[in-house]
């Protein structure tokens, strides 16, 4: 996922 | 997925079900701020655009749909169908206060400078101030409901057990996301007023009262 935001997260 | 992810999530969860559960049971929506459930549909809506683009899980994007789909319900319910109980008298925190400086520092500090990116840093920082309405017009009013203390109990636990699932993630998957992490602390000590108050209170069986 690397630097991008926590998108699994909701 | 962790314990403290999912708890927190279904926090989430039963805070907005109890939300319209109070709603549809009472026919009214006194004594909960507008405002707030504006900001809660535009930070689920500005998140949630990924619903486009990528694909998590099942869990995921049903959980996504739940909670855009349930926060435009809730704004409908406020300011049409129940409108004539909407406490606008005392929900007058100025939004623009919080929209256009969130605005502004999501496109300053972000992780990529992209549409759906800045996005998404915008829903982040919004969430964080998004209740920030809701405590003001209880200073207001200087009362909270029951229900309505639950509501924002459940509503606050959720980045509360979130905090926890980053601290585990960092220490078990080298996981870490310093723009969701600040937010959430922020958030979530936005809640420890009332934290306080709900547990010296209403777990005692008492309504919560201000003082003048």
């Amino acid at each position: 996922k690397g630097a991008k935001g926590a998108k699994d997260e909701l | 997925m962790n314990i403290f992810r999912l708890i927190g999530d279904m926090s989430h969860l039963l805070a907005i079900i109890l939300l319209l559960l109070k709603m549809w049971k009472t026919r009214s929506c006194a004594g909960i701020s507008g405002k707030s459930q504006i900001l809660f549909a535009l930070v689920f809506a500005s998140r949630y655009l990924d619903l486009f683009t990528s694909f998590v899980s099942v869990y995921n994007s049903v959980m996504k749909i739940f909670f855009i789909s349930t926060s435009l319900l809730t704004v409908y319910l406020m300011y049409f169908k129940f409108r004539a109980t909407y406490d606008s008298n005392h929900d007058t925190f100025r939004v623009e206060f919080l929209v256009i400086p969130v605005g502004g520092l999501a496109f300053l500090v972000n992780h990529e400078f992209s549409p759906l990116e800045i996005l998404w840093t915008f829903s982040i920082y919004l969430e964080s101030v998004a209740i920030l309405p809701q405590l003001f017009m209880m200073s207001k009013t200087g009362e909270a409901e029951t229900i309505t203390s639950h509501y924002l109990f459940a509503l606050g636990s959720y980045r509360a057990l979130y905090i926890l699932n980053w601290v585990y993630r960092y220490y078990f998957e080298g996981f870490f996301d310093l723009i969701a992490v600040v937010a959430g602390c922020v958030q979530t000590i936005l809640y420890c007023d009332f934290f306080y108050l709900y547990i010296t209170k209403v777990l005692k069986g008492k309504r919560i009262t201000l003082p003048a």
